[in-house]
């Protein structure tokens, strides 16, 4: 997390901090044996990484003290229409992760809502992201251990395709922005998500209930000027993700 | 060709002289031989007689044998001097036939000539009931009851007696055998006249088991007594009630003894009477009820039915408990109960007890729990409360459920609903926000 601050206890119940083959990420818990996630964490180079390289922890803020309660997870659930084998296709980044015996919510350790069937994200709406990633910018890259938010506002989605097209300019390779994304940040940066947050929750509240409108998943650079945080459109996975549960 | 049964004879008809109503011609000798049916007499009757008058009927004449035996015989006509006419008197015949001959000379008087005779005959029955007793010392013709019917009669015997083979005399009936038919009337030889001396009669009254005999014995009561210091004394004549168990009851005197309830279904009566004195005799109507068994008692938090105001052999009952509570007997738990009126007086099954019944502990609810509210150990009508653990678990459409233990032994809610609820996560409401001051 970009320019954020460190979350105090129990504000962020659902945060879940994954590490994948050492790798950190993000995740949120949305059902007493459900973790939601972004794809590319569990996914990469077209493999899904194997169970026993998985690690889930909740309920704490901190590293070090999280780290001791791993969560066993059951099964990872990655959305059949995921297909990023170079790392610029993030469309359907998500996934989701059974966890082998239910939760008992507590303070803690809380779900995120889901959102209702026809949320919209408003422009300018302010939203929060969360995570364990780095916290400063590319050249100067520091991973903290302490649970960190971010309040960032939903940005209209043209004005995120030209700021994504701007860079394309000066990159090869940069992902393409879709309908199954929405961008949210400040345009002249320093307030942003980064890696090692992937797969964390953007959350929105409505009438004091918070509830998962996004998850990090990609973007150019980390908190810089005219650069913004890409977010998996939650919205348009309910389905799924109630099928996949029902399902398994 | 086969053998015509006998004609029966005809019940009554006609005869009439030859060449009636015109002059009998001279030198007949005619003959009739009437008859009637067997048991019946034979009347004569003549409607018309003028037959040549002469002394004694010497030239013609119209004679009635009965057998061998003239009954008369008849000349002249009604007006005449000489002569001998039947007037206006029938013949009766002593038995069933008659003979008619008619005779006439072979000269007839010129100035008057005689027509002859016509004359109806007909059946008349015999009261062989009234007719004396036949001088052979055969004795009566029916010992005791004697009945006219047409043509014949019936003997018959009183009360006690039966009609021999013979059909005439009777001899005295007194082993009745065993009465079994739920009520029936007993009775003395010959009651209500005297019997003939020592008679020794056995009645046995046996009914099924689980009826009891009463005994009414009507007021016209006579066996002779013996008057003694002590009082009467059945010593030559008596009638013994015998009852299994019980002692043994003789019965004299002049007194009906009324009604004798015996409280079993197996009676027997023997009456003796000796070669002397006199004992008019006895006379009962039996009648039978069934055995009756003691009111079952009332079954605490339970119902027998039906209520009757006496419970006899063969009534059922059957006990139900009230709701929530169950029928056990013997420790045991029974699904319906139903107890009969033995014979021997007593229901073949004790009443039952209804026990409390209980739903069992109620269903733990994961992420939540459970609190009596009420009652005794999960006891029927005991209320419990689940409740989740909030916040962060809410019941679906309530915070708290009441559940009450119904007399199906469920633990049911207000709704009717048996499942237990179910704790239903909260979402996205921390116990703690964030909250930035700085602006």
């Amino acid at each position: 997390i970009i320019g954020g601050s460190e979350a105090p206890n129990h504000t962020i119940p659902w945060q879940v901090l994954l590490s994948v083959d050492g790798h950190r990420a993000g995740g949120m818990v949305i059902a007493d044996r459900w973790i939601m996630t972004a794809a590319h964490v569990l996914k990469e180079s077209g493999n899904t990484v194997p169970n026993d390289a998985l690690r889930v922890y909740m309920g704490l803020t901190n590293v070090n003290t999280l780290r001791q309660s791993p969560v066993y997870t059951a099964s990872i659930h990655i959305h059949p229409e995921y297909d990023n084998p170079n790392q610029v296709n993030f469309n359907n980044d998500i996934a989701l992760i059974k966890l082998r015996e239910p939760i008992t919510f507590r303070a803690s350790v809380m779900p995120v809502c889901l959102p209702e069937k026809g949320a919209t994200y408003v422009t300018g709406m302010m939203g929060l992201v969360s995570g364990f990633g780095l916290t400063e910018s590319n050249n100067n890259r520091i991973l903290t251990n302490k649970l960190k938010y971010v309040q960032l506002p939903v940005v209209e989605q043209e004005t995120c395709r030209a700021s994504i097209t701007s860079a394309k300019k000066k990159r090869s390779s940069v992902p393409r922005l879709t309908s199954n994304m929405f961008c949210a940040g400040v345009p002249e940066g320093g307030k942003d998500s980064c890696q090692g947050d992937s797969g964390g929750p953007f959350t929105l509240t409505d009438d004091g209930r918070v509830w998962a409108a996004g998850i990090v998943s990609w973007g150019v650079d980390c908190g810089q000027q005219g650069t913004y945080g890409v977010y998996t459109r939650v919205t348009h996975y309910l389905d799924w993700i109630n099928k996949t549960m029902q399902e398994n | 060709c086969w053998r015509l049964p006998d004609q029966e004879p005809p019940m009554h008809g006609g005869v009439q002289s030859p060449q009636y109503p015109q002059p009998y011609p001279p030198n007949q000798n005619a003959q009739w031989d009437l008859s009637v049916p067997e048991g019946y007499q034979l009347r004569l009757t003549f409607t018309h007689l003028d037959i040549e008058a002469s002394e004694g009927c010497h030239y013609d004449a119209l004679t009635v044998f009965y057998d061998d035996k003239i009954l008369g015989k008849f000349c002249g006509h009604e007006n005449s001097a000489d002569g001998i006419h039947p007037g206006n008197q029938p013949i009766l015949s002593p038995g069933n036939r008659l003979t008619l001959v008619f005779q006439s000379d072979d000269s007839n008087p010129e100035r008057h000539q005689n027509v002859g005779f016509s004359a109806q005959y007909q059946a008349i029955d015999i009261d062989e009931c009234s007719a004396p007793e036949p001088a052979d010392g055969s004795g009566p013709l029916c010992s005791q009851i004697c009945l006219n019917t047409l043509g014949s009669y019936l003997c018959s015997c009183y009360h006690g007696f039966e009609l021999r083979s013979d059909q005439r005399t009777c001899v005295l009936s007194c082993s009745g055998g065993i009465f079994d038919e739920p009520e029936g009337h007993l009775f003395s030889p010959g009651y209500p006249n005297p019997p003939p001396h020592a008679v020794s009669c056995q009645y046995i009254i046996s009914v099924e088991s689980g009826f009891t005999v009463s005994l009414n014995f009507t007021d016209n009561f006579h066996i002779e007594s013996v008057d003694t210091e002590q009082g009467p004394n059945c010593l030559y004549h008596w009638l013994q009630v015998t009852v299994p168990n019980q002692e043994p009851m003789k019965l004299c005197g002049g007194k009906s003894p009324g009604l004798i309830i015996t409280n079993s279904n197996n009676v027997q009566l023997d009456y003796h009477t000796d070669n002397d004195g006199l004992s008019r005799g006895w006379s009962l109507d039996y009648s039978t009820h069934r055995v009756q068994c003691p009111f079952p008692g009332k079954v605490g938090r339970g119902r027998v039915t039906p209520v009757l105001t006496e419970y006899l052999y063969r009534d059922y009952i059957s006990v139900r408990c009230d709701p929530g509570y169950k029928l056990m007997t013997n420790g045991q738990e029974i699904e319906s109960f139903s107890t009969m009126c033995q014979s021997n007086g007593q229901w073949h099954l004790p009443l039952p007890e209804c026990h409390i019944i209980d739903c069992g502990e109620p269903k733990p609810l994961l992420n939540g729990g459970v609190t009596f509210l009420s009652g005794f150990q999960n006891q029927y009508r005991s209320i419990v409360l689940y409740h989740c653990n909030e916040p962060f678990y809410s019941l679906l459409g309530g915070t708290n459920v009441s559940f009450t233990c119904e007399a199906d032994r469920r633990w049911r809610s207000n709704n009717d609903i048996v499942v237990s609820p179910t704790c239903l996560p909260v979402c996205g409401q921390p116990i703690n926000h964030i909250s930035a001051y700085q602006r």
